[in-house]
């Protein structure tokens, strides 16, 4: 099975800045529920 | 020939089991071939009672996923769920489960239930609970949670319509969930019963009440509408036609009530939603759940579920293999789309259904029935009544939550909060 998020979100103004939404994971990370994906 | 059919002794010799097998399935095979290929015939040319059925979405790509596309993945599902309700008898449990456990890496330490000899078959085991405190919740109030245990297999920015190519997976949004129409406001009904229990009103002499729904919504920063609002003179009323379908207030906060989904209303791109100022993108992210996985799902955040669309779609595998191999595999599957909007504006959750893993449960939604007969049969009847009206088809039934809550429009999701999950078949 497989759960897609669609979401909106603040970008991130430029790289690095800490505003913004920013990915928490790897492609093909394994991760368990409540785990971080990103943060705004 | 006569003497020797006559003389010969007729001496039967036993066939290896496996070539009958494997001929009967290659008769079967040519039978439904033929008989598939003769159905679509005659729907091409339509019966000339009802209007041509639309044309069944067939897939292209390698050879693996032709051969799937002729398979009746649904009726599989189904059959493998009854399998898997079947009671397994009381002492093979405990081995049973083991076995299942060591083969797809479940560990028995996180389940809720010590004593296995609990679950009565596979489908109860499958849809197990964890102990609490097994999944900590990461402390950052801004983080967005993965919503169960899975792997991750893409994530990325939607540019445009179009979610970004990743490795052959190239799908739009809109197919993904649908046209974007413009949300429920929030309806002039009065608050259901059991919502007004819930959230008595404000005392006189100025004392002001605050629900637990505008608590919510306060405190993530989430739009909603004041109670007072739905009585006074600026009550916002949506005029979408659809919307006015609504006639009952269903009884109880989780209940729905059905919306036409075959009306295209004031349809606008998704990324319309976005500020126009550019501070704001669409983001996705993709979890596969294996099959050793917990298959319960959880909220990410916190928000509001305003309405959800269910596709009665297929169910091809969404193994990691099938999805770099077709294309806009999720547009095709069976799905709920769960729409609604959280601190940052739109979010959504679309759980994707598979062969071996049919229902998908969302707990505040007891009307939703996926992988059933049912809503097949409802999926095409909706089809051909809109073939019907000469108008398109969706592709969905869509249901509105706005009923849950008067102040939300919606159903308030806390993070973490369970949702519901995925059911075997």
């Amino acid at each position: 099975s497989t759960i897609v998020l669609v979401f909106e979100a603040p970008v991130a103004e430029n790289p690095g800045s800490k505003r913004g939404f920013v990915w928490a994971v790897e492609k093909g990370q394994k991760v368990k529920m409540g785990q971080a994906l990103g943060y705004v | 020939l006569r003497n020797a059919l006559k003389d010969t002794k007729v001496r039967w010799y036993p066939i290896p089991v496996g070539l009958g097998i494997g001929f009967l399935g290659l008769v079967q095979f040519y039978k439904t071939q033929a008989r598939e290929k003769e159905r679509l015939e005659r729907e091409a040319e339509g019966d000339g009672v009802r209007p041509k059925k639309r044309a069944r979405i067939r897939p292209d790509g390698p050879w693996q996923v032709q051969i799937m596309s002729t398979l009746p993945l649904k009726a599989m599902s189904r059959l493998w769920g009854k399998f898997n309700e079947l009671t397994i008898p009381y002492y093979l449990r405990v081995p049973g489960f083991k076995l299942y456990a060591f083969i797809f890496g479940v560990n028995l330490d996180e389940v809720s239930e010590p004593d296995l000899h609990v679950y009565p078959n596979l489908s109860a085991f499958f849809y197990r609970t964890l102990k609490p405190g097994v999944r900590p919740l990461d402390p950052n109030p801004n983080a967005l949670l993965s919503p169960a245990d899975g792997r991750v297999l893409q994530f990325g920015k939607i540019e445009g319509n179009d979610i970004e190519q990743v490795k052959g997976m190239t799908y739009t949004i809109d197919a993904l969930l649908g046209k974007h129409t413009p949300p429920p406001s929030l309806s002039d009904k009065q608050p259901s019963a059991a919502h007004q229990s819930a959230n008595p009103p404000p005392k006189q002499g100025g004392e002001e009440h605050i629900s637990k729904d505008e608590e919510f919504a306060r405190v993530n920063g989430i739009s909603y509408t004041l109670p007072n609002l739905l009585s006074g003179p600026d009550k916002k009323t949506h005029d979408t036609k659809t919307l006015e379908d609504q006639s009952a207030t269903p009884s109880s906060p989780g209940a729905v009530s059905e919306v036409r989904a075959d009306l295209a209303l004031g349809e606008k791109p998704w990324y319309a939603l976005l500020s126009p100022d550019n501070r704001t993108a669409l983001y996705y992210a993709v979890v596969y759940l294996a099959p050793g996985d917990y298959h319960r799902f959880h909220s990410p955040a916190n928000w509001v579920v305003e309405r959800r669309r269910h596709f009665a779609g297929e169910l091809y595998s969404v193994s990691p293999y099938l999805q770099r191999t077709l294309p806009g595999l999720f547009t095709l599957n069976e799905r709920v789309v769960l729409l609604g909007r959280w601190r940052w504006g739109f979010f959504s959750f679309v759980p994707v259904g598979a062969t071996n893993v049919g229902s998908i449960a969302v707990n505040f939604d007891k009307e939703l029935r996926t992988n059933s007969l049912l809503t097949d049969t409802a999926a095409d009847r909706a089809a051909e009544e809109a073939a019907a009206r000469g108008e398109p088809y969706a592709g969905f039934s869509e249901a509105s939550y706005a009923a849950a809550s008067a102040v939300l429009g919606g159903y308030a999701l806390r993070r973490g909060e369970e949702m519901g999950g995925f059911k075997l078949g």
